[in-house]
């Protein structure tokens, strides 16, 4: 059964990806 | 291929806290992302509101504009209308939560504008 870590979860919105 | 969600949003999927504990993903509480985070030498936990949601050109998918963090950076991010956001105190939600239980079998709230969002960051970002 696989194990997915829990930061997988939920997402980096840094401004690194800003529009 | 058409997009598709990552497997572990998935009801019954095995999610493994950063103490170690194994929890499945639908049984998540913030709490959990909140002590991980604090356990985590690398990453930080991030508040990000929700401040608008559009429908997007491309079909399925929404255009969801977040104010993140301390500075409340504008950030918007495309996303297919299923996917899953971890809302403070309310758990998982998405634009279209009918959706994301169909495909995922995860019990999801609406994600509206104003929700707060739990996101990541790195700890030693200046």
């Amino acid at each position: 059964v696989p194990v997915f870590p829990w930061h997988s979860l939920v997402p980096f919105l840094e401004t690194s990806q800003s529009n | 291929s058409a997009p598709s969600l990552p497997p572990y949003f998935t009801k019954g999927s095995i999610i493994q806290l950063a103490d170690g504990e194994l929890k499945r993903v639908e049984d998540l509480k913030t709490e959990d992302f909140i002590q991980s985070a604090e356990i985590s030498s690398e990453l930080k936990i991030d508040s990000s509101t929700v401040e608008r949601i559009d429908s997007s050109h491309t079909p399925h998918f929404a255009i969801i504009q977040f104010a993140v963090g301390e500075h409340r950076s504008q950030v918007s991010v495309e996303v297919l209308v299923e996917y899953p956001f971890f809302v403070f105190g309310q758990g998982w939600s998405s634009c279209c939560p009918d959706r994301t239980t169909q495909l995922l079998e995860l019990p999801c709230a609406k994600l509206s504008v104003g929700d707060v969002c739990i996101s990541l960051t790195l700890k030693n970002l200046k």
